[in-house]
């Protein structure tokens, strides 16, 4: 993925732009040459998010910074804490109310205005959804934030959820999903409002699959990498994320983090974690959405898994593998890394991926023992309904609802794999979590690990224990839910790069489409014969 | 988990406006109401005040408001914790 800085003529003139090491890694703070998010070609090509709204839904937007004003789009804000359309930051206990305006420079910060740095759509407009602020949260107030006028903002983007402690288990609730099911089915004149989600920083100790807004199918997940490619500390093991951004520095550097807009009108250089890596990948959807504003949520997804790049990603414990049509994938990254510029240039020859269906591929409702020791197997065999109008050809996202009890939930692992041979864990060991009691009910765990397969076949579900001290529990339901198209996504598309996913994955179309075609030749010859 | 209560309301209509609704909520305590953008009359009612949580339920403005004609259906909000990552 390394290419030369000096291809691209990007000249800034705000002060913080030569720490903006996410938006063109020229190995500032001791990171890695070229490791970035490739905006720069992006915006050679003219793409800096014009005409395309993004709201942060957070604590609030400091909307009178003078790196954010003018980007600031007041319309399409509102402050659901408080009951007023002027979302602006307010005191909280813990004197922590930065954390929506340091977001809102990633995405929107004005360019060439001597001020702090750019953001990655940096002509785009940024509208403030404060809502984090009140001393709980509830359901209404979530719906109404993530419906918030669903015409003029495109992208919702969210650096918040459940406790990522190691052992909670929650999501939306009943008026949420509402809201979302709403928003990609009706949200920008019915293409879809863009929800775009940081998968966690609970580390290793947890597991991004037990938050149920980062794992749904609606949400684009995203996973943080630091300035040299390694994982971040804090990065969650995840089957559900999509795709990573740079957006942490682990280095004792204190120009490693994000260089971003702060409160009172102030501009830092330490915002890292995850919370930058939903508005870093806002920004870049924005610029795609420039480039082809058609572009629906599950266009969005396909870009970012045919153009989402290893580059240098490297992680220790698991390891990069390639699903069943040879795309290649890792269980912290996703399909890897963001690239701003590959995006917007398959984004604009991009037609839109034909129409979803979904299959109940089969269900196992007998109660199921689990002991420490002795993993429990078990199986689907589905045609993935076809025959049926609902026939499921080419995966997207796949969903195995589980309801299962342990004597310690932390304990349990769960793991799936698809006939095209791809392992995708679906719960990773959580230490933490004590729980005995609640355990999974009916929870969606999905995975996009399998994205593009023939889901028709023979499924595996593989539930263990580990740990030091012996555990017992009973799986109850194992329902498996197939997601995607029946002709193949990418055989309109149009190939410039013969090197790229998406010249693979059509060839590989293309070989199946012939096969197929032959089979059922050949048995129509036998048939009449 | 200890139960959090609220002084939110997701609160169904038989019929009205924004207009109704403000009333309404006004009418029984609340600071006032917000339609849904989604959902069939659908609104928000919030209180007036700074929120509180609650040990206890609203009971007597829950039976209130359910009692009310124009009013079908009642729904108390729980609280619960999100955190910024």
């Amino acid at each position: 993925g390394y290419r030369e800085i000096s291809n691209f003529d990007v000249n800034m003139s705000d002060p913080l732009f030569t720490k903006q090491w996410y938006l063109i890694n020229t190995g500032q703070a001791d990171g890695t040459p070229g490791l970035d998010l490739n905006v720069a070609e992006a915006w050679t090509m003219g793409f800096t998010g014009k005409g395309v709204t993004i709201a942060i839904m957070d604590d609030g937007i400091d909307y009178l910074h003078p790196d954010l004003a003018s980007n600031y789009n007041a319309e399409a804000s509102f402050d659901f804490s408080s009951n007023d359309p002027f979302p602006y930051p307010r005191y909280t206990d813990d004197w922590f109310n930065s954390h929506g305006t340091r977001c809102a420079g990633e995405v929107s910060a004005v360019s060439n205005n001597n001020i702090c740095g750019v953001g990655v759509a940096y002509n785009s407009k940024v509208a403030g959804i404060r809502m984090l602020d009140q001393p709980f949260m509830t359901d209404i107030i979530e719906a109404s934030s993530i419906s918030h006028m669903p015409q003029v903002i495109d992208i919702y983007s969210a650096s918040w959820g459940p406790t990522d402690d190691g052992k909670t288990v929650d999501g939306p609730r009943e008026l949420t999903l509402q809201a979302m099911a709403d928003g990609v089915n009706k949200g920008r004149g019915g293409k879809g409002s863009i929800y775009v989600w940081a998968s966690g920083d609970g580390g290793s100790y947890d597991d991004c699959n037990c938050d149920g807004y980062a794992s749904s199918m609606w949400t684009i997940s995203i996973n943080s990498a630091i300035n040299d490619g390694r994982t971040a500390l804090y990065d969650e093991s995840c089957s559900s994320t999509l795709a990573s951004t740079f957006s942490n520095g682990r280095k004792r550097n204190p120009e490693a983090g994000v260089a971003t807009t702060d409160l009172y009108g102030n501009c830092t250089l330490r915002h890292s974690g995850t919370s930058a890596a939903a508005p870093e990948a806002a920004g870049v959807f924005a610029l795609a959405l420039e480039a082809n504003p058609n572009l629906t949520w599950r266009d969005l997804q396909h870009l970012t898994v045919l153009t989402s790049k290893r580059n240098k990603l490297h992680d220790e414990v698991h390891q990069w593998r390639r699903n069943g049509v040879g795309l290649e994938f890792n269980h912290l990254f996703g399909y890897g890394v963001l690239d701003a510029g590959g995006m917007v240039k398959l984004a604009r020859e991009w037609k839109t991926v034909p129409e979803r269906f979904h299959c109940v591929a089969g269900s196992v409702q007998e109660t199921q023992k689990i002991q420490s020791g002795n993993k429990l197997v078990l199986s689907i065999t589905t045609d993935a309904c076809q025959g049926k109008d609902n026939f499921v050809r080419y995966l997207e996202h796949v969903q195995a609802v589980i309801t299962i009890n342990a004597s310690r939930r932390g304990d349990l692992n769960v793991n799936m794999t698809s006939p095209m041979g791809t392992k995708s864990i679906l719960l990773s060991r959580r230490p933490r979590d004590d729980d005995a009691k609640v355990g999974f009910d009916k929870w969606p765990f999905m995975t996009t690990h399998t994205w593009g397969e023939d889901p028709r076949g023979t499924w595996l579900l593989e539930v263990g224990f580990q740990g030091e001290a012996p555990q017992s529990g009973v799986l109850k339901e194992w329902t498996l839910m197939l997601h995607g198209t029946q002709s193949a996504p990418y055989i309109d598309q149009v190939v410039r790069d013969y090197q790229s996913k998406l010249a693979m994955s059509k060839k590989e179309e293309l070989e199946e489409e012939l096969d197929e075609a032959v089979e059922r030749s050949l048995k129509s010859l036998l048939s009449k014969n | 988990e200890e139960v959090i209560f609220t002084e939110h309301f997701l609160v169904q209509l038989h019929e009205g406006t924004n207009e109704d609704a403000h009333q309404l909520a006004r009418e029984h305590g609340f600071g006032s109401a917000r339609k849904l953008p989604f959902g069939e009359g659908l609104f928000h009612f919030y209180p007036g005040e700074i929120p509180k949580s609650r040990r206890k339920r609203s009971l007597q403005q829950h039976r209130r408001l359910a009692k009310d004609h124009r009013v079908k259906n009642v729904f108390p909000q729980e609280g619960f914790g999100r955190q910024k990552r």
